[in-house]
């Protein structure tokens, strides 16, 4: 692991001692390996590293620690660093003033949007609110059916299209009757969709701009590469995304993408994904993240 | 991408960069470049362009690997795969393609288990108009799979095709549920050539490694199918994957629509891959 590598590069140098050019540039190497083995962005490595050579050089190194420790600790500080959002209440979600509160989900195909929805639903009506989930994904077979079964599993009303009704119809619709269907707060659950499909980022980015909603949170597959900055770039550019979620965190994938989208966006990841169960759904904790990326 | 009498070092990190962005992974990437400044040495035409050596390199990797497909008769695919990735609109769009060269095919429901599995792959047998069989929502996968095999070959199914639930190569019960359809597979069809295949999304980063040596490990891979490969993702994974497994990609994903599925090309791949 990279504490190991780490530690290689110094054994040569003992407890007192500086932190040099030389011997920094070796730790360097074993860091961009570590963090390009964990999917971080080529360009938010490069740019990570950078910092971090300004922290080392220079730095005593005390008695008790080895020099290699004394660079895993600037390595992982400035990591949780960068993943902690400089507004402590950046990672929770935010409540209209007037009711409903809406949350718009988007994001590529198969990143875990449905399953989110639910488990955000879930996860709402436990906090004693009264969440609704809106099918909005026409494009996928069964997807409807698939977000309709998951709300009857947690005992939350699942608005259906209706009478030819398209994406932005069932959820003005939704918002509309929210109330009356004794909702304050809808999940809009969207079709995948590529960053570079035209018609389908309009799609979305209508209803953003007709319904403004308070949330709008990009779904992202925690074993996603490097296409991840750039997906991400783009649906920033056209949805103001206020969150990320992060899902299939319970596999090994070490989750760099999510680290260089927050990095590059400055979008805070607020809730991370680690089942396909309903329950499956946890708050983000910068330091676990970090320690996870680092290997 | 032009070199000279020497080798721009420069010129080779930019490249290695690039097989890094599309998700090549800096080991792989950092060997064919090797392999690439060897060759440009080598070159002693008046102009070397590191892009001919950088393609030609990759596609080295990748013909290595390339054996040729052909699904005998009868003949069963096993799609398996992590959650997301594109299991059951593959496994709609082969049907329909196998259905269009005149095969007699059967599409099996093994994901007995996610909201709406057995719907979704309902549609697909109506969009293909191919014969399918499911069984109860919650059953074991195995049965249902047993069932679905022992029945389309009594009926002269001669390409089966069965759609597995979603799992994380980290879970060991769902590993040992899929060893334990793959095992009823053999029962039900014993001596009929299956062909098990991990699809790939091509967003999926340096963990695809971890998924094909444990997905292999567990139940023997013969392919690959990169999925969505429309987007922006490179898929560069396959190269690493055919050095270190030697697996071959059968078909490309390339939309969600039931033509969407095209034979693998390495030569056109690494036309994509380095422009
Ligand atoms: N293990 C695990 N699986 C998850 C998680 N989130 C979603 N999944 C699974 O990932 C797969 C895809 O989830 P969906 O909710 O259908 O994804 P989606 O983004 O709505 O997909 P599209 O609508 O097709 O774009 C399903 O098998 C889910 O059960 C998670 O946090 N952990
Ligand atoms: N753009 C694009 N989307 C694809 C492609 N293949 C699948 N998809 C989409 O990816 C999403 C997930 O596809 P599924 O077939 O449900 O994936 P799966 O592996 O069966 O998912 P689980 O069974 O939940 O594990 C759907 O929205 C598909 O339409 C592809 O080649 N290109
Ligand atoms: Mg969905
Ligand atoms: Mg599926």
């Amino acid at each position: 692991n990279l504490t190991d590598r780490i530690q290689k590069v110094f054994k040569n140098l003992r407890g007192q001692g500086k932190i040099t050019e030389a011997n920094i540039e070796e730790t360097l190497k074993e860091v961009r390996l570590a963090l390009l083995e964990a999917d971080v962005n080529v360009e938010t490595t490069k740019l990570f590293l950078e910092k971090i050579k300004v922290k080392a050089l220079g730095k005593e190194v005390a008695l008790s620690l080895s020099p290699g420790q004394v660079m895993i600790k600037i390595v992982h500080e400035e990591l949780i660093q960068l993943l902690t959002p400089k507004d402590k209440t950046a990672n929770k979600l935010k409540f209209a003033p007037a009711p409903p509160t809406l949350i718009l989900l988007a994001g590529l195909q198969g990143t875990g949007k449905t399953t989110t929805a639910a488990k955000l639903a879930a996860w709402l009506k436990k906090d004693g609110r009264k969440p609704g989930l809106v099918a909005a994904d026409l494009v996928r077979p069964a997807a409807i059916e698939q977000l309709a079964t998951l709300g009857k599993e947690i005992g939350v009303p699942v608005f259906r299209p209706e009478n030819g009704e398209k994406a932005l119809d069932v959820c003005t619709r939704a918002v509309k009757t929210a109330l009356q269907n004794d909702c304050n707060i809808l999940i809009l659950d969207t079709a995948g969709r590529l960053q570079i499909d035209e018609e389908m980022m309009n799609e979305i980015a209508e209803i953003q701009k007709k319904l403004k909603p308070t949330n709008i949170m990009l779904v992202v597959d925690a074993m996603t590469g490097q296409n991840a900055v750039q997906v991400a770039q783009a649906f920033h550019a056209r949805l103001p995304l206020t969150g990320l979620v992060l899902t299939k965190a319970d596999g090994d994938a070490r989750g760099g993408a999510i680290f260089s989208i927050t990095s590059v966006t400055g979008v805070p990841i607020q809730f991370v994904g680690v089942s396909e169960k309903m329950d499956g759904l946890e708050a983000f904790y910068p330091d676990r993240m970090a320690s996870r990326i680092l290997g | 991408l032009k070199g000279g009498p020497a080798i721009s070092r420069q010129a080779l990190e930019a490249l290695e960069e690039t097989l890094v962005r599309a998700d090549m992974g800096a080991p792989t990437a950092r060997a064919i470049i090797h392999e690439v400044e060897e060759s440009a040495k080598k070159d002693t035409t008046h102009k070397v362009h590191l892009a001919n050596h950088l393609r030609k390199a990759i596609l080295g990797k990748l013909e290595s690997v390339q054996t040729p497909f052909a699904l005998p008769k009868p003949g069963i695919i096993l799609l398996v795969g992590v959650n997301g990735a594109g299991k059951t609109t593959t496994t709609g769009k082969l049907a329909a393609r196998f259905a269009g060269e005149g095969r007699k095919v059967l599409l099996a429901a093994g994901d007995t288990f996610r909201a709406a599995a057995e719907e979704q792959l309902t549609e697909w047998a109506q969009r293909a108009k191919v014969e399918f069989i499911r069984g109860a929502h919650g059953a074991a996968p195995s049965a249902v799979v047993f069932d679905a095999l022992q029945s389309g070959l009594a009926h002269g199914a001669d390409c089966l095709l069965v759609d597995t639930a979603g799992r994380l190569h980290n879970r060991s019960n769902l590993m040992e549920e899929l060893r334990k359809i793959v095992r009823v597979a053999e029962k039900a069809a014993p001596g009929v050539h299956q062909e098990k295949w991990l699809v790939l999304d091509a967003n999926t980063g340096q963990n695809a490694m971890n998924q094909a040596r444990e997905f292999n490990k567990e139940v023997g891979l013969t392919g690959l199918v990169l999925t969505k490969i429309d987007g922006t993702a490179k898929g560069g994974i396959v190269v690493a994957l055919a050095g270190e497994l030697g697996l071959p990609v059968r078909f490309l994903g390339v939309g969600e629509q039931m033509d969407d599925l095209v034979p693998f090309d390495p030569g056109l791949f690494v036309e994509a891959l380095v422009p």
